[in-house]
């Protein structure tokens, strides 16, 4: 599954994903990745926040939507997505997956669970290339 | 008021983050298509297997998507799941926001508004997935995500009917096999 979240030079922010889901899924089934607030949310006055991993469990915890809300408090973007992943983890211990944010201010943070790491990619202005960051899973 | 631009990405997905950056530097490009060019560059690429045709087949065979894109500025979202026979997902969700007043179209009917839309039907299947699900169903169909039904589904493929007594319990303990997540 590919996450993404951007923000542009204006200051509007959009974010969204794509997948082919879960192999061997049953027809019909969904992945997060399609559900408003799981596979990805955004409100350009806070930020946004996109996830990847075990779709049937994280679905029930919306936690893109959640990281957005905890942003909205001001709370960072990693606490944001550590917050959320804990949620889903109290429930589903051997759950594997991973929540990532940019806030509006252009900080951004991730957390994930059930790996032992966890790499997402950043790009920014004046960059040549993305930069890939590595961070320990809970 | 003037931002730093910036595209995040889950996973090490280069030319994805790459390609988002650069169109959203492009004049008059916005960060929705920032996602699009991103998520489309992905589903080409078949990012690990896990986006885009020909890969992850169902139970049946097929590869669906599913793709999701919203507007931080205007809270308009696109999004389609269960999506047959195209390539183009994430088009076909910017497609929903553009082109419809809706939220999410799933299925069949996805790919019907999809065609309407002039997104091309192709086939998702590639020898891969082709291969992978005949080693699936010689393998006793396994894993897979079935529970409560007969015959037993860690055991056996289906067609499969609800057992009589079933575990109300679900189980949280369930772990997927390495690496095979949305």
């Amino acid at each position: 599954t590919i996450g993404m979240v951007s923000l542009d030079s204006n200051g509007n922010m959009a974010a969204g994903g794509s997948t082919n889901g879960l192999q061997f899924k049953i027809p019909g089934r969904v992945s997060d990745t399609a559900l408003i607030g799981s596979g990805a949310y955004v409100d350009n006055d806070v930020g946004g926040a996109c996830a990847t991993g075990d779709g049937d469990v994280m679905q029930r915890f919306v936690p893109s939507y959640h990281a957005v809300q905890l942003m909205r408090q001001g709370v960072a973007p990693d606490e944001a997505c550590l917050d959320a992943i804990k949620r889903i983890a109290q429930f589903n211990p051997n759950f594997t997956g991973a929540v990532l944010a940019l806030d509006k201010n252009g900080r951004y943070g991730a957390a994930c669970h059930g790996m032992d790491s966890f790499p997402y990619s950043v790009m920014k202005q004046g960059w040549i290339d993305p930069e890939v960051l590595q961070i320990p899973c809970l | 008021s003037s931002s730093s631009p910036i595209v995040v990405t889950t996973w090490p997905f280069i030319n994805a983050t790459r390609n988002a950056f650069a169109k959203m530097m492009t004049p008059g490009a916005t960060c929705l298509d920032a996602v699009e060019v991103g998520c489309r560059t992905c589903e080409d690429e078949q990012c690990d297997g896990s986006v885009g045709w020909g890969n992850h087949p169902a139970e049946d065979g097929e590869t669906t998507l599913d793709a999701l894109i919203i507007d931080g500025r205007t809270m308009s979202v696109g999004a389609v799941a269960n999506l047959h026979r195209i390539k183009n997902a994430i088009g076909v969700a910017r497609a929903v926001l553009q082109y419809s007043t809706h939220s999410l179209l799933v299925g069949e009917s996805a790919t019907k508004f999809a065609i309407d839309m002039g997104f091309k039907e192709e086939d998702l299947h590639s020898n891969g997935s082709i291969e992978t699900w005949n080693k699936w169903k010689n393998g006793n169909c396994q894993p897979n995500f079935r529970r409560n039904v007969q015959p037993d589904p860690t055991t056996s493929c289906g067609p499969y009917t609800p057992k009589p007594q079933c575990d109300k319990e679900f189980s949280s303990h369930r772990q997927l096999p390495y690496g095979e997540h949305d």
